[in-house]
């Protein structure tokens, strides 16, 4: 899936472009806009230039059609095929092609007009599809609520095809691999006898009779949660995840969010006004009682009477000794809470009150 | 087509059509003298690896899932 068959590329690194016509749901000046941002994620990283001509037809030429259009690729209206285009060549080729009767946006509504620009660009320049989930040239449409930079997968194989920038911008990591030291995490939680890590846009799944975690794109079974997540818990006595991004509570059954959420979590749980995120939660199964982590204080919720205990905040340090810093993430297995702070994680026994072991959180993926 | 496990009409229609769309499936089933079941389970293989699910040659539910989000047109594989 590296280079396209055949490996086609244009012989020149100036190239011009020109625009067919345009979409009704965009003024055409945030079209254009869209079009010239779109050129520069390549020309960020390779020697290409890229020029708009009026008076002909540029080597790409950008076009909104409808159905059958001539070319053995009709759209038929629906989101498995909302633009494609066509690889480096004379005529047709390097030509962009959007469906006309798609929803064409500016912002993180489908379909964001940039970002599928500067993936069929991708495809104008000569590269095909990428497996790294977290590329531009992935195939299902990934847009999300964060800024866009284009990835190392991308940088690497258009770099084969044209060569580096005379300025070359900071390549972005690809997938995150849980094997990398300090790597840290944005949510844990355990589900079903789980252990989930978030990262980003994706989750590593550690099942127990699996040598490695399963990595996969948090949307492919949450499409609707937001990315990059404060916290996570699972109540288990009611088969739900609890996901938590900045004031905000969503509640997950398997694949779905429950009707009513995303939530307040002061409405919710009856946080005071002026707690504004959580840092870590995890409900200890026994007592059905779920601890809230915020900076150094915690909180304590009776998951039976829905009400949070009198007498709270408390000092973390009190209560869990040992747990100094602030609580980053936290989970419970067995008789255990395991605390994380940075990319050190602390197990401390429910039993005996004590941290009995500390180590690198890598200890869960069997690197 | 015997490679779906739960052989609903909707779910083997999805998958075959995606793969048509964008595995050559048709093609490659004139081109190629083996059976629907072979071929399919291949094309399946392709998909799954490319987006990283688990590689089994069946249409499990993930696969599923991931054949029914918003895509790009243009095909994973060569023609």
């Amino acid at each position: 899936y590296a280079i396209t068959h055949n490996n086609p590329r244009w012989t020149k690194t100036h190239l011009t472009y020109s625009i067919l016509n345009y979409t009704p749901y965009l003024p055409r000046a945030v079209v254009e806009d869209a079009i010239e941002r779109a050129f520069r994620v390549w020309s960020d990283v390779t020697p290409l230039t890229f020029e708009r001509v009026f008076d002909e037809e540029g080597d790409i030429v950008f076009s909104f059609h409808r159905g059958d259009h001539g070319d053995s690729k009709p759209f038929d209206g629906s989101i498995y095929h909302f633009a494609h285009a066509f690889l480096p060549g004379p005529g047709l080729g390097g030509n962009v092609h959007y469906d006309l009767d798609q929803k064409w946006t500016d912002n993180n509504e489908n379909f964001n007009l940039f970002y599928v620009t500067a993936h069929e660009l991708g495809h104008s320049l000569g590269l095909s599809h990428s497996n790294d989930e977290e590329a531009l040239m992935f195939p299902s449409y990934t847009w999300g609520n964060k800024d866009f930079v284009l990835n190392q997968d991308d940088i690497n194989r258009i770099q084969a095809l044209y060569g580096p920038s005379p300025n070359p911008i900071q390549p972005t990591g690809s997938t995150p691999n849980p094997c990398n030291s300090g790597l840290t995490f944005d949510a844990m939680t355990t589900y079903r006898g789980d252990v989930i890590f978030f990262k980003d846009r994706f989750y590593f799944r550690v099942i127990s009779f699996l040598p490695e975690p399963l990595i996969n794109p948090i949307d492919l079974i949450w499409p609707n949660l937001p990315g990059k997540f404060d916290a996570a818990y699972e109540a288990s006595m009611v088969d739900e995840l609890r996901f938590f991004k900045g004031n905000k509570v969503w509640a997950v059954r398997e694949k779905s969010v429950l009707r009513g959420f995303p939530r307040d979590i002061h409405s919710f749980f009856g946080f005071p006004s002026d707690v504004t995120h959580i840092d870590a939660a995890v409900c200890e199964e026994k007592t059905g009682k779920t601890y809230f982590f915020v900076d150094h204080m915690y909180w304590r919720y009776d998951e039976n009477t829905r009400s949070m205990d009198p007498g709270y905040p408390r000092l973390t340090a009190e209560d869990f000794p040992g747990i100094n810093d602030k609580v980053d993430d936290v989970f419970q297995k067995g008789g255990n809470f395991y605390f994380f702070h940075q990319s050190i994680q602390h197990r401390f026994n429910l039993h005996t009150r004590r941290i009995d072991d500390s180590g690198d959180s890598r200890t869960w993926f069997n690197c | 087509l015997p490679v779906f496990q739960d052989g609903r009409r909707q779910n083997v229609e999805t998958a075959w059509k995606y793969l048509e769309k964008y595995y050559n499936l048709g093609k490659d089933m004139q081109a190629k003298n083996v059976n629907a079941k072979e071929v399919m389970a291949e094309k399946l293989r392709e998909m799954q690896q490319l987006f990283g699910l688990k590689v089994t040659g069946n249409s499990d539910p993930e696969t599923l899932r991931a054949m029914r989000k918003p895509r790009c047109g243009v095909p994973d594989v060569a023609p």
